[in-house]
């Protein structure tokens, strides 16, 4: 018979060479706002306003529902495969 | 749509563009037709036209390259950002740049086009049967050269069509040795190589030396990867190792094992504890074609744009349906106004006969097929008997891919390969391109040109004759000695010619007429024979004499077909029509076919 699975489910480990997320969803979030145009990495920190602002900006850009916060469905679409030309500005 | 900010445009209109070099995901071939065919999809909207040039300066500069690759934008390793463009200007304004971490293919997953063999370049068919079994990747089995073939129908035990697979063994890309194949072992820097490596090179391109001797002769080339190649990782184009251990497990497939995102992926050595080299297993990639056209939007001047259907949109999608949407095409009308039609062309002088200078002076935009000068004739039991004609790399020097080109303007086609009628509309077929011819209120009308790969990906792009049978509508291509039959999108072949019962010496089909009673006339030369179509046999053989039921025709037509209720006979830039009637079908015109059948001025 195969032998069952480790106790403890699947094992993971770390693949050597492989670029690892460790930034949490709001690091991740706000690299990309930064990376394609949507806030100055300096207002970044200032408030939470402007990341708010941020996001529905995005939203918008995205066809996605536009609630400024950041959803699963926000989320998903900032990791999905994209063009690296930012959306907004230079 | 959005515009850059002071609305970044090109003052002229004949923009040129250059590949720099090419990714190992796919054949050069399929790289130049993918970018072509993205070029043209915005000079069908615009007065634009897109000259490729092989050196020198161009507008556009294309490159494929990873994470930091010289201008301040890294890639990120695979998925995420797929490429960036930059908009019009000088310099490095107008260029693009594609990420070669990614995996990049026809949205459809490897694109395994085969070369020499006996199948004209179709692509691989997977899973074949080879020897009663079955296998789902290239394979040497069959050879002693270890040169990596496939079947490109389902049996090859049964159709014998072949070709062999990408890999360094056959050619490599860009480098300074025109493509030629790898020697194993070479030597560099001293040591002894057996395989391509990335030693000596920061950006993770598999290279290898041309000649024994590195070190002396200084030439190399880059490897292509092979259809079982890995993406990503720490092993890139290394092809994966079956079976590997991988926690004291042996694994003799692609594994999600040890993984929380379900990406399947091997090891590229027989033992991954030991040695943790590994990648990802091929999945479906991304389109080059429509990553192309998106970037080639920001290159000539448009921004994202919010439409989520639109080819501007940020996001990658993959589609089989035309990529432009009006939004993408009111972006770049406002920035280029739309496209003129072509002025009339006065007919050239004295025609040239189409031979292969012709052919590719004729079509200049796609790609020569790269074909073997020797017969086609070597089995996977033999080495191919010549090596491609040309380098890879090599393309021809000044590409107009403008609609003023004989390769656009249906008017400037001397000879056509192919013509038919296909649900009352006359199609007419040229190196890998056709139109359709419209019966308006002004008389006719051409529409096009659109891509054969496009409309019937499973077709070569040289077609000899076609047909529509009137009763199932299923579309009938011949192409040398292969028939494909399509049934709306689903596809039969390419299948031998004698599995319609035809004698292995009939070299292609020529022409072909629908008769009453799901019958249909298939032509070669001065010969015809009674197909019937339901069967897909022909009644005998043995074939009749063309002259028998239709006198006055010239011998050996380039085509034969049926249009409106009449048949026409194509020689040269000719074509003699018939009446059939049932005692003696008699010649009522004969004409020229671009001026008195697709009225050109």
């Amino acid at each position: 018979a195969p032998r069952g699975r480790s106790s403890n489910g699947p094992v993971l480990i770390r693949f050597p060479g492989e670029k690892m997320n460790n930034l949490t969803n709001q690091q991740f979030a706000e690299e990309y706002l930064n990376r394609y145009g949507y806030i100055p990495a300096g207002l970044l920190h200032r408030d939470g306003s402007s990341m708010k602002h941020a996001l529905r900006k995005l939203q918008r850009q995205l066809a996605l529902p536009v609630t400024g916060e950041l959803d699963s469905a926000t989320i998903a679409a900032m990791r999905a495969p994209r063009c690296g030309v930012p959306d907004v500005g230079q | 749509f959005l515009t850059f900010e002071g609305e970044l445009k090109w003052k002229h209109q004949n923009i040129t563009y250059r590949v720099q070099n090419y990714s190992p995901d796919l054949p050069p071939e399929v790289t130049d037709d993918a970018f072509a065919r993205a070029f043209a999809l915005w000079s069908s909207v615009t007065p634009l036209t897109f000259t490729r040039l092989s050196s020198g300066d161009a507008d556009i500069l294309i490159q494929f390259g990873t994470k930091e690759h010289g201008d301040g934008y890294p890639f990120d390793g695979k998925d995420g950002l797929l490429a960036h463009a930059f908009p019009p200007g000088p310099g490095i304004q107008g260029d693009a740049h594609f990420d070669d971490d990614e995996f990049w293919t026809l949205g459809k997953g490897a694109v395994i086009q085969t070369r020499f063999g006996n199948a004209n370049g179709a692509p691989c068919h997977f899973p074949f049967i080879f020897e009663g079994r079955s296998y789902f990747s290239c394979t040497a089995e069959g050879r002693s050269d270890g040169l990596p073939w496939c079947s490109t129908t389902a049996n090859y035990d049964i159709d014998n069509l072949y070709g062999f697979c990408p890999s360094e063994l056959l050619y490599t890309l860009n480098g300074n040795a025109n493509g030629d194949p790898c020697v194993f072992p070479f030597t560099f820097e001293g040591r002894s190589y057996t395989a391509c490596t990335t030693d000596g090179r920061s950006d993770g391109y598999r290279w290898c030396a041309t000649t024994a001797n590195y070190d002396q002769d200084k030439l190399y080339g880059f490897c292509p990867n092979r259809d079982t190649a890995v993406t990503g990782g720490n092993s890139q184009g290394e092809p994966c190792v079956f079976p590997f251990t991988f926690l004291n497990r042996e694994y003799s497939t692609c594994t999600n094992e040890g993984r929380t995102d379900g990406h399947l992926w091997c090891a590229t050595t027989d033992n991954f504890d030991r040695d943790r080299k590994w990648g990802f297993c091929q999945d479906r990639g991304y389109s080059l074609f429509l990553v192309a056209a998106h970037e080639f939007g920001h290159a000539l001047g448009l921004d994202h744009s919010s439409v989520r259907e639109a080819l501007m949109f940020p996001m990658y999608s993959f589609t089989e349906g035309p990529p432009l949407h009006p939004d993408d095409v009111k972006g770049i009308q406002y920035l280029y106004g739309s496209r003129t039609e072509p002025d009339p062309k006065p007919p050239t002088s004295a025609p040239l006969e189409p031979d292969s200078t012709t052919q590719s002076n004729a079509c200049p935009t796609l790609p020569p097929i790269v074909k073997p000068t020797g017969p086609p004739t070597s089995r996977p039991s033999e080495p191919p008997t010549a090596g491609p004609t040309g380098p890879p790399t090599a393309s021809p020097s000044v590409l107009p891919t403008g609609p003023l080109d004989p390769a656009d303007d249906v008017c400037g086609v001397q000879i056509f390969d192919a013509i038919t009628e296909i649900q009352g509309q006359l199609h007419v077929f040229k190196n890998g391109r056709y139109w359709r011819i419209q019966q308006g209120s002004k008389g006719p009308r051409a529409q096009g040109p659109f891509f054969i790969a496009n409309t019937w990906s499973a077709l070569p792009r040289i077609l000899d004759t076609a047909f529509e049978d009137p009763l199932t509508k299923k579309l009938f291509f011949f192409s040398g000695q292969q028939v494909w039959v399509y049934t709306g999108q689903s596809v039969l072949g390419p299948r031998r010619l004698e599995k319609l019962g035809l004698d292995p010496k009939v070299h292609r089909i020529t022409g072909a007429i629908q008769r009453n009673g799901g019958k249909v006339l298939l032509f070669s030369q001065n010969q015809f024979w009674r197909l019937d179509v339901k069967k897909q046999k022909v009644d005998r053989s043995e074939p009749y004499p063309v002259e028998s039921m239709f006198p006055g025709v010239p011998e050996n037509p380039h085509d034969v077909f049926l249009y409106q209720g009449k048949v026409y006979f194509c020689q040269e830039h000719f074509f003699w029509r018939l009446s059939l009637h049932d005692q003696v079908n008699k010649v009522d015109q004969v004409g020229y076919v671009t001026y008195d059948l697709l009225h050109c001025p």
